[in-house]
């Protein structure tokens, strides 16, 4: 903190200062230099996905909890040392006997998805990385504080949000020096050669990884059936009945 | 009394031991780590340090600090880094050698592959359970996410999607092989 950055002598009630508009909803983003915000050491954020709409994985350089305001869907996240436990069983089974090694003939294993409903609160730490999906039929609203002020984050003082998928074309005007600039993914800023090494795929492949031709922005729309593997919804949870019979 | 103080307290770890290595390829290397789990101290000083040991044309997947900034020296040899910030920029692409520092800030991404017979470094971390997330491998980001997020956020399709999901088994070490582009900062 600087010195006198609590020196509040008027506040007033705060609106975001950027919106971000993707292919599949927004990010509506709080101008965090504001003298209670820089105070305080948040950094605040709301999200409005559309039905259908999937808000690419992205990590933070801080801790944040989430809110759910409105609407319904999934949330699933990546936190590093966990193994994927949702499995595409039957299939699996039938494939260990051929010998085959871990990936192969079935149809999926990821880390955790669950349900979110309205009044949801979600903890996530520090670079682990999550993503959204409305499965709704209504806007599914988010928002999230983050505390830049908190031990985790070991940067400066700004929201640092990093695209492992997407893009925003419209680039962090938050960030001072950073306005007008394009944020790419990750993947974007190494050489295709070096991906295509560390995940053993064709040139090709890794360069689709970094999106260079793709404008959707960070929440982008589902074309078609989307079906992570997930637990069915506890009966008369937000009056959804459960989508497969509960054995 | 005596024995529960801070005078009692065991302040030293080798590093150098391969025996004693956390991520072990007899073909590529080995890494080896301190934390406050083997070296308790380390909780009052909130550090931890990593030790790297690997051969020519071992490559250390593509991985982010989560909780922690780290410095990197160089104790012998030579690596190719890369090196990409929040924004997706590649804001490190250079050989570095023996008696070098490079600083690799949180949530910042990093490769790295020895370009010499051997090369090591120690890397300090701000974290006393500094954790690293990878980018490719069989404990990334991308085989904990679902294929349907991979094939719609990076439009491909679902069999190229296994592939970067599942191809590569390793978890940390892997080999690489060929010349690589750098010296060319993508910003």
């Amino acid at each position: 903190q600087w010195p006198n950055e609590c020196q509040l002598d008027q506040l007033n009630a705060l609106e975001p200062s950027q919106v971000i508009q993707s292919e599949g909803g927004r990010i509506e983003v709080w101008d965090h230099h504001a003298p209670q915000l820089r105070c305080s050491g948040f950094a605040f954020e709301r999200f409005v996905i559309e039905p259908q709409g999937l808000y690419l994985p992205t990590f933070m350089n801080a801790g944040k909890l989430t809110f759910v305001v409105h609407g319904t869907g999934l949330m699933g996240r990546v936190v590093p040392g966990c193994p994927e436990t949702f499995i595409e069983s039957p299939v699996f089974g039938e494939s260990q006997g051929q010998g085959q090694g871990q990936g192969q003939g079935f149809r999926d294993m990821h880390q955790k998805v669950e349900h979110l409903r309205c009044g949801d609160t979600i903890a996530t730490p520090s670079g682990v990385a999550q993503w959204f999906y409305n499965n709704g039929n209504e806007p599914l609203i988010l928002v999230a504080a983050a505390d830049l002020a908190n031990h985790e984050n070991q940067l400066d003082r700004n929201l640092r949000p990093v695209l492992i998928a997407g893009n925003n074309p419209q680039g962090q005007e938050w960030l001072q020096g950073r306005q007008q600039q394009k944020q790419n993914n990750i993947f974007t800023g190494f050489a295709p050669e070096i991906l295509a090494q560390a995940f053993k795929i064709n040139v090709e492949t890794a360069q689709q990884l970094q999106s260079h031709q793709d404008n959707r922005g960070n929440i982008v729309k589902v074309k078609g059936p989307f079906s992570v593997i997930r637990p069915p919804l506890r009966r008369g949870q937000g009056g959804q009945q459960p989508q497969e019979k509960a054995n | 009394g005596l024995e529960e103080t801070l005078c009692t307290m065991r302040c030293t770890e080798n590093l150098d031991d391969p025996s004693d290595a956390d991520v072990y390829t007899p073909s590529l290397g080995y890494i080896n780590t301190v934390n406050s789990y083997n070296l308790p101290i380390l909780r009052l000083l909130h550090l931890s340090a990593l030790r790297g040991s690997i051969r020519n044309n071992a490559m250390v997947l593509p991985q982010w600090n989560v909780n922690a900034n780290s410095a990197l020296y160089v104790t012998n040899g030579r690596a190719h880094i890369q090196m990409v910030n929040d924004n997706g920029d590649r804001v490190f692409d250079q050989e570095v050698s023996n008696g070098q520092l490079l600083i690799v800030p949180q949530g910042f991404s990093v490769m790295k592959r020895a370009t010499s017979e051997q090369f090591q470094w120690i890397e300090f971390k701000t974290n006393e359970n500094a954790q690293v997330n990878s980018l490719a491998g069989r404990t990334s980001v991308m085989t904990g996410l679902p294929l349907e997020v991979i094939t719609n956020g990076f439009q491909i399709s679902p069999q190229e999607a296994k592939r970067v999901k599942f191809s590569t088994m390793e978890t940390t070490l892997t080999h690489s092989s060929g010349p690589m582009s750098y010296g060319r900062p993508r910003v």
